[in-house]
C-alpha cells in the first residue's frame, strides 16, 4: 500500500517549567518565538520557527534542535499535519 | 400555555421555519414518524438561554443576519490565524461554509425574519477557526481548550479521514485538552463535546477507527434520514451514543441553515448537521439544569433516547434494558424528554474507573478463523474506589499484529450478552501495522452489571488472496470499565410513570430490569454487592472469601475452609489431598496435615513415616531433619546410626578414630585418661571407661557416687554406673525397690523406701521400762507392718 507520509510544519509544541517569561527566555536562545501558552494546557507552549522549512517530509534538524537539551524543556514535538475531514 | 401535541402552534416569521420538517415533523404532513420533541422543549420555556456553545471548524461568519444577535466572541478564536476573530475565509469555492452553516443551526435568531431558527434560539453562539490551515495536535488542542470556564459546548463535525483505512485519534496534546476539559471545565461539572460520528459509508469505513467519535468524552451522534432509514453515509459504530436526523439519499430531505455570504441554504447534510443539532438539544438541556456534569448529560441522552422508527437491523435490548444499535445508539434524541429529566436529576455517582488486568496470552488469528478470549472481570471488587457494578462506557485496548488490518472483525460480548461489534471488515485497509493498543469503545452496556466473563472475539475474514504463512497474533488486550458502584439512578430519577403528560410516548427501560431480584436480606458472607438468595451461595459477591462446591456452585465463606488455600483475590482452592492446611495446591505446599500423615518439615509434603534423616517431633507432628552426621536419630542429636564414615559414639557420631581418641573436627586427640573413648576433652566426655573406671554421666569414676549402683546389665567391659531410682537414697540395682537407703522422713521396707511419718523408738518411751516398742521387738512383732511402721527405729536396730 501506498506509505503515508507524515508533513511536519515549522511549529513545536514544548512543554517548560518555570513560566511564560522563561519560556519565552529558552525560545528565543534558540531562534523561536514563543506564539504562547496552548489553550490551558499549563507549562505547554507554542513555538515558531521562522528559518526552518514551512512544509517538510523530514523532521527539521539543525541547532535550534538543541533546545531539547535545555534542563527545563520536558518536552518537545515538532508539530505534524494532521488530516482532518469535515463530515 | 402548553398544549400536548399541539406542535404547530408555534409560528415564527423565518422564512424557512415551515419547512423544517426536523423541527415539527410529526403534524402528519410529512413521512417521518417520530419527532426530536424540540418544540415540546420550548414549549416548556428552554431555549437555550444562558448557554454559550461554540463550533469548532473553519470559522463562523459572525456578522450574519441570522448568527449576528447570538454571536459570543468570547467563545470565539482563530487558531489558524492565531487572532481573535473567527471570519472564514472567502473564496469563490466558498469552501469555509462550513463552520457557518453548523452555527446555524445551533441558534440561528429566532423569529427574525433571517433563513431559520436555530435549536437553541437564545443560546449564545461562537466559532474556532481550527480547520482552514494546516491541522496537528497543537491546533486541535488549542480549540478543545478555548475557554472551558465560559464555553460549555463544543461541538466538532469532523475527523479523521474516512477513506478505510486511517486509524486516527487526537494524539497527546489534544488528549490532554480533552482531560482538562472534562475534569476542570465548567466549574468542574466538565466541558460537553460533541461529535459526529464517522461519514465514510462508501468506503466501507468503521468509526471506531476514529479515537474522537471512541473517546469516552465526546457525545458521538449519527444521523437518520427523515424516513427513519439509514443514510448512505454512516458508519456502523459500538461508540455511537444517539442520533439526530439528517439527510440519506438525493431524493430526501436536507438540513435548513444559515449559509456564508449571509445566506440560507437548504443543502446541508451529513452527519456534520446532525453533531450541532445534536448540541443545540443538549442546550436545552443544560438550561434546564445548569449543573448537570459531562457524565449526566450522557446517561440523560441515554435514558431518553428512542428507537421509534429508525431503521436498523441490529436494534436490541441490552440487560438494563435500553433498546440500542450500532447505527443509531440508543436513538432518536428527545429533547422535550430530556429537560424533563434534567429538571429533577440527582446528579449520577462519582465515576469509577476499574482498569483489569491485561491478558497478554497470545493467540494467532488464522485466516478463516477467529479466536476467542474470554476474560472473567471482578470490576475491581476488592479496591472501592475502582469497584464498577453498573456500567457505563467499556473500553478495549487491543495490541494485534496483522498482514491486512481491514480483514479484521472485532465483537465483545458483555457477562450480560449484550454483543458489540468493535470493529467490521474495511474493504480498503490494506495497512500492515495492526492495532497497537487502540481503544475500541461501546456504550451498549450501559447500566450493565460489570462482574462476569467477558468474550472477546476476532475474525480474520480475507478480502482476497493472502500469505497464508505470517497469520495475525492478538498480542495482548485490557479492559477499561467505566462506571458506578452504586445504583446510579435516585428514585427521582425515575420516570413518574403516571404523570408522564408528553407529547410521545418514553419508554422506561429500565422498569424491569432486575425486578424479579430477590428483596429478602442477604447471608451475611455477601458483599453490599446484593444477593438473589439467602444462602451464602446466593452472593452476587462475597464479603471474605469463596470455594466452588462439588457441583461447582460458588459459596461464600469468611476464610478458607480446611483443605483449601487463598489463592487469587477472594477466591479459595483445593490443597494436595493428604494437607489439611496448605499455601498452595501441590502436594508440596503443605502447611499441616492430615491426621495419620506427617508434615516433612524438608518437602512440605504430608507422608505417613519419618524417612531416614529424619525424626519424629515430640508432639508427632513434624519429621524433623536429624543433625546432618546422623543416619537416623530420634532427636536432633541424638544419632541411632552414623552417616558413612562416620561412627557412633554414645548417641553422637563422629569421624572414627582409634580408641581413647576423639576427633576434634580437625585431627584425631587423645581421650582423659579416664576415658577408654571419648567424644570430646575432658572428663566429662568420656563414652566408655578405662579398667577400674565406670561410666557415671559421661565421668569415669572408680566407684559409683551415692545415688548411683553399678550396672551389671551390659555383657562387654564397659561397666556403667547408672542413677538409682528417685525414691532411693542408694540402691543397689535399677528400679525402685532395689533401695538400700532412703531419703529422710522414709522408711526402707523390704527394698522399698516409704513414707514413714510415725517411726518410735525404745529408748523414746516414757513406760515403764521395756516400753512399747521394746516389747514389739522382743516378742518378735515387727513382722507386722503396721508395728514395724510404729516401732521402726527399733525394730530395725539389731538385736
Amino acid at each position: 500500500p501506498a506509505c503515508r507520509t507524515r508533513v511536519y510544519t515549522n511549529h513545536w509544541a514544548v512543554r517548560i517549567t518555570g513560566g511564560l517569561q522563561e519560556a519565552s527566555r529558552i525560545a528565543s536562545k534558540y531562534g523561536y518565538v514563543n506564539i504562547g501558552q496552548i489553550g490551558t494546557l499549563k507549562d505547554y507552549y507554542h513555538f515558531y520557527h521562522s528559518k526552518t522549512i514551512k512544509r517538510s517530509v523530514l523532521s527539521s534538524r539543525g541547532t535550534h534542535s538543541f533546545i531539547s537539551m535545555e534542563p527545563k524543556v520536558e518536552w518537545i514535538q515538532q508539530q505534524v499535519v494532521k488530516r482532518r475531514i469535515k463530515r | 400555555d402548553y398544549k400536548a401535541g399541539s406542535t404547530q402552534t408555534i409560528l415564527f416569521n423565518d422564512p424557512k421555519w415551515p419547512s423544517m420538517w426536523y423541527m415539527h415533523c410529526n403534524d402528519n404532513t410529512h413521512n417521518c414518524q417520530s419527532d426530536m420533541n424540540i418544540v415540546g422543549a420550548w414549549k416548556r420555556g428552554y431555549t437555550g438561554k444562558n448557554v454559550v456553545v461554540t463550533i469548532l471548524d473553519d470559522g463562523i461568519e459572525r456578522n450574519h443576519p441570522d448568527l449576528i444577535q447570538n454571536y459570543d466572541p468570547y467563545a470565539s478564536f482563530d487558531v489558524n490565524g492565531n487572532d481573535f476573530d473567527p471570519m472564514p475565509r472567502y473564496d469563490a469555492s466558498n469552501e469555509n461554509k462550513h463552520g457557518t452553516r453548523c452555527a446555524g443551526e445551533v441558534a440561528a435568531t429566532a423569529n427574525n425574519s433571517h433563513c431559520i431558527v436555530g435549536i437553541a434560539y437564545t443560546a449564545k453562539i461562537g466559532g474556532v477557526r481550527m480547520l482552514d490551515g494546516d491541522v496537528t495536535d497543537m491546533v486541535e488542542a488549542k480549540s478543545l481548550s478555548l475557554n472551558p470556564q465560559y464555553i460549555h459546548i463544543y461541538s466538532a463535525s469532523w475527523g479523521p479521514d474516512d477513506d478505510g483505512k486511517t486509524v486516527d485519534g487526537p494524539a497527546s496534546l489534544a488528549r490532554q485538552a480533552f482531560e482538562n476539559g472534562i475534569r476542570a471545565g465548567r466549574r468542574g461539572l466538565g466541558s460537553i463535546y460533541v461529535w459526529a460520528s464517522g461519514n465514510g459509508g462508501r468506503s466501507r469505513d468503521h468509526c471506531s477507527c476514529d479515537g474522537y467519535t471512541n473517546s469516552i468524552y465526546t457525545i458521538s451522534i449519527s444521523s437518520t434520514a427523515e424516513s427513519g432509514k439509514k443514510p448512505w453515509y454512516l458508519e456502523e459504530c459500538a461508540s455511537t451514543l444517539a442520533t439526530t436526523y439528517s439527510s440519506g439519499e438525493s431524493y430526501d430531505r436536507k438540513i435548513i441553515t444559515t449559509d456564508l455570504r449571509h445566506r440560507c441554504t437548504d443543502s446541508h447534510t451529513g452527519t456534520s448537521a446532525s453533531a450541532p443539532m445534536a448540541a443545540g438539544i443538549i442546550a436545552l438541556a443544560l438550561e434546564a439544569n445548569p449543573f448537570l456534569t459531562w457524565r449526566d448529560v450522557q446517561h440523560i441522552i441515554v435514558r431518553t433516547s428512542r428507537a421509534g422508527h429508525l431503521n436498523a437491523n441490529d436494534w436490541k435490548t441490552n440487560a438494563a434494558g435500553y433498546k440500542v444499535s450500532h447505527l443509531y445508539g440508543f436513538g432518536l434524541m428527545d429533547a422535550e424528554a430530556m429537560v424533563i429529566e434534567a429538571e429533577k436529576w440527582t446528579r449520577v455517582p462519582q465515576q469509577h474507573v476499574c482498569v483489569e488486568n491485561i491478558d497478554r496470552q497470545i493467540k494467532t488469528i488464522r485466516p478463516e478463523h477467529h479466536v476467542r478470549s474470554i476474560y472473567k472481570a471482578t470490576g475491581c471488587a476488592d479496591n472501592p474506589n475502582h469497584h464498577v457494578i453498573y456500567l457505563e462506557h467499556v473500553v478495549v485496548r487491543i495490541t494485534i499484529t496483522h498482514p491486512r488490518r481491514g480483514d479484521l472483525a472485532i465483537y465483545l460480548t458483555s457477562p450480560s450478552g449484550t454483543r458489540s461489534q468493535l470493529l467490521a471488515n474495511r474493504l480498503f485497509d490494506h495497512s500492515m501495522e495492526g492495532f497497537k493498543n487502540w481503544e475500541f469503545m461501546t456504550t451498549h452496556c450501559w447500566s450493565e452489571k460489570a462482574a462476569g466473563d467477558w468474550i472477546l472475539e476476532i475474525f480474520d475474514t480475507p478480502s482476497q488472496l493472502r500469505n497464508f504463512k505470517t497469520p495475525g497474533k492478538l498480542k495482548e488486550w485490557s479492559l477499561v470499565l467505566y462506571g458506578t458502584s452504586i445504583q446510579p439512578y435516585s428514585p427521582r430519577n425515575d420516570f413518574p410513570k403516571v404523570e408522564r403528560v408528553r407529547s410521545s410516548p418514553i419508554e422506561d427501560p429500565t422498569e424491569d430490569y432486575g425486578t424479579d431480584d430477590y428483596s429478602g436480606p442477604c447471608n451475611a458472607e455477601c458483599s453490599k454487592v446484593g444477593c438473589d438468595g439467602p444462602g451464602p451461595d446466593h452472593c452476587t459477591d462475597c464479603l471474605h472469601y469463596y470455594y466452588k462446591s462439588k457441583n461447582n456452585t460458588r459459596i461464600c465463606v469468611p476464610n478458607c475452609p480446611p483443605g483449601h488455600y487463598t489463592a487469587d483475590k477472594k477466591r479459595c482452592k483445593k490443597c494436595s489431598p493428604n494437607c489439611e492446611t496448605c499455601i498452595g495446591s501441590h502436594s508440596d505446599q503443605c502447611v499441616t496435615c492430615k491426621s495419620g500423615y506427617y508434615l516433612n518439615e524438608e518437602t512440605n509434603t504430608c507422608i505417613t513415616n519419618c524417612p531416614d534423616g529424619f525424626y519424629l517431633d515430640k508432639n508427632k507432628i513434624v519429621c524433623r531433619k536429624c543433625s546432618e552426621n546422623c543416619k537416623t536419630c530420634v532427636e536432633f542429636q541424638t544419632c541411632t546410626e552414623c552417616r558413612h564414615g562416620l561412627s557412633l559414639h554414645g548417641s553422637r557420631c563422629a569421624i572414627r578414630c582409634e580408641d581413647g581418641k576423639f576427633h576434634s573436627g580437625r585431627e584425631c586427640e587423645p581421650c582423659h585418661r579416664s576415658c577408654a573413648t571419648c567424644a570430646g576433652a575432658g572428663i566429662d566426655a568420656c563414652i566408655n571407661c578405662t579398667d577400674g573406671y565406670f561410666l557415671e554421666d559421661g565421668r569415669c569414676v572408680q566407684s559409683c557416687s551415692t545415688g548411683y549402683y553399678l550396672d551389671h546389665s551390659l555383657e562387654d567391659t564397659f561397666k556403667n554406673c547408672k542413677r538409682c531410682d528417685a525414691s532411693c537414697l542408694n540402691c543397689n540395682g535399677q528400679g525402685d525397690k532395689n533401695c538400700t537407703s532412703c531419703p529422710s522422713g522414709y522408711i526402707l521396707d523390704a527394698g522399698v523406701c516409704v513414707a514413714g511419718t510415725v517411726c518410735k523408738d525404745a529408748t523414746e518411751e516414757s513406760w515403764a521400762e521395756g516400753g512399747f516398742c521394746t516389747l514389739v521387738k522382743k516378742n518378735n512383732l515387727c513382722q507386722r507392718k503396721v508395728l514395724h511402721q510404729l516401732c521402726c527405729k527399733t525394730c530395725t536396730q539389731k538385736g
